[in-house]
């Protein structure tokens, strides 16, 4: 089973 | 003030059409040297990122930054309105409440003004550091098109792995499975119809086809697209505009 991952896990907010 | 003059109403459709339909709240950041917007959807898992440069347009002024609140869904109502090869003039002013979209046929027999009221949006601005990416594709469009719909009928999920000689895509799903294998040549005649393979690593990663389905949109704007690749990072999937481009970066799903 695959997971889908979220941008806020690679970018922080500015 | 802004004035921003496209020769043809049609780039800024293709633009605004490339990526309306993942995205529906947006702010256009207008500068001295053009215009920029960034929206990430709902789920927070594709953020788009567009740079319009000067020499987009046929003539292009902006005073001071100014900041367009817009919903895509409306603004593609107005946008339906002129003709493709109409000239299309955005006019705002500094502190605007809206924008006027100016349509003006090229013998000027015809000229269509419509004003969209414009949104105060909230929306965080994320931080894209320069990326390092273990693999760079450049694909034809049409390729990268024809791969994600043929294998996104089987599956919710598309896998890419990338070695030294081939980019493979593979699906599996209820109904059954697919794979597409892609190897790199060069065509002298027809450079675009290229398919360039840069590897620094082998890379795998997938990807939510629902994802790729809204990203192959963006082939309106270029007969190529570039694919970067990590497994540390999102995607990059990138259609060059003449002066700009519209980026698409998609995290990965993962092995739970």
């Amino acid at each position: 089973q695959q997971k889908q991952r979220t941008l806020n896990e690679f970018f922080p907010n500015e | 003030m802004l004035e921003a003059k496209f020769e043809e109403a049609s780039l800024f459709k293709r633009i605004i059409d490339g990526f309306k339909d993942c995205v529906q709240l947006v702010n256009f950041q207008c500068k001295q040297d053009g215009i920029i917007a960034q929206a990430v959807d709902d789920s927070r898992v594709l953020l788009v990122s567009l740079e319009i440069g000067v020499e987009a347009f046929q003539e292009y002024r902006c005073d001071h930054p100014i900041t367009l609140g817009i919903d895509l869904a409306s603004l593609s109502k107005i946008l339906r309105c002129g003709n493709n090869n109409d000239t299309l003039t955005l006019i705002a002013e500094d502190t605007p409440d809206s924008v006027m979209l100016l349509f003006e046929d090229t013998k000027k027999d015809r000229i269509a003004e419509f004003n969209l009221k414009l949104m105060d949006i909230d929306a965080d601005f994320l931080k894209i550091e320069e990326l390092v990416y273990e693999s760079t594709l450049n694909l034809p469009a049409t390729e990268f098109v024809r791969v994600v719909r043929e294998l996104g009928q089987l599956s919710d999920s598309l896998n890419i792995t990338v070695t030294k000689e081939t980019i493979k895509f593979a699906c599996d799903g209820d109904i059954g499975s697919g794979t597409i294998i892609l190897r790199p040549f060069i065509n002298m005649e027809n450079p675009s119809e290229s398919i360039k393979l840069e590897m620094d690593q082998p890379v795998e990663l997938t990807f939510g086809a629902k994802y790729l389905a809204d990203i192959v949109k963006g082939s309106a704007l270029s007969d190529k697209v570039a694919i970067r690749l990590s497994s540390e990072a999102p995607a990059l999937f990138q259609f060059d505009l003449k002066a700009g481009f519209l980026q698409f970066f998609l995290a990965p799903k993962f092995n739970d």
